[in-house]
């Protein structure tokens, strides 16, 4: 299926520390 | 001994990957020559790692325009995926440019990396802010202006996604009628 994020979910990652 | 989860090294993958272009506007130099690709992203957290680090749109000077468009698609009329379609365009106000743009431009651009538009998404090319000095303009493009049905949903939901007012109406011009105009304005083929 199609991936899909919804605004918040997007969002919730503006800021997150960088993957290691 | 812990099994790691996916979830803390894995990023999130986009439907599509993206590609962000700057047009900046030097008279000297062709149109061509000014729009210029900044990034191309796939994942969600390559999305804000450019978002963080790129100017918003009210900071841009006057005649420059960020678009971003699905990868393979160029920002113009004359794409193959464009040149049928069309775009719901959006026209600011100066004040709106303080209030407003920067948080449409966010919007919009969630919109399209999160495909908010169901199976309408598929017939999304991108979206574009213009910055101008009479007013700034914000447009999704889509890639065939005859898909009325995946055209209104989008028109529908975008408008909804950015809290514009319903009495206050959008509209939807083909590309071919934008190009052709004689006048400053162009029909809207649909709106919302």
């Amino acid at each position: 299926g199609k991936k899909q994020y919804n605004r918040d979910f997007l969002l919730s990652f503006q800021f997150m520390p960088a993957c290691v | 001994s812990a099994v790691a989860n996916p979830e803390q090294y894995i990023k999130h993958p986009l439907q599509n990957r993206w590609a962000l272009w700057y047009f900046k506007n030097d008279k000297s130099k062709s149109w061509t020559e000014n729009l210029r690709l900044i990034a191309k992203f796939d994942t969600v957290e390559d999305f804000w790692a450019l978002y963080n680090h790129i100017q918003q749109p009210s900071k841009l000077g006057y005649g420059c325009d960020y678009c971003l468009f699905k990868d393979g698609i160029k920002p113009m009329w004359e794409d193959d995926r464009n040149k049928l379609g069309g775009r719901w365009l959006m026209t600011l106000n100066k004040q709106q440019r303080h209030n407003d743009l920067d948080r449409y431009w966010m919007e919009t651009l969630l919109c399209l990396i999160g495909e908010s538009f169901d199976e309408a998404s598929d017939d999304v090319c991108g979206a574009v802010v213009n910055v101008r000095p009479k007013g700034d303009k914000l447009a999704i493009w889509t890639g065939n202006c005859q898909n009325r049905d995946a055209i209104m949903t989008i028109g529908q939901q975008y408008k909804e996604r950015l809290n514009i007012p319903s009495k206050a109406l959008i509209g939807y011009q083909s590309h071919d009628d934008t190009s052709s105009k004689s006048g400053s304005t162009t029909k809207n083929m649909y709106t919302v």
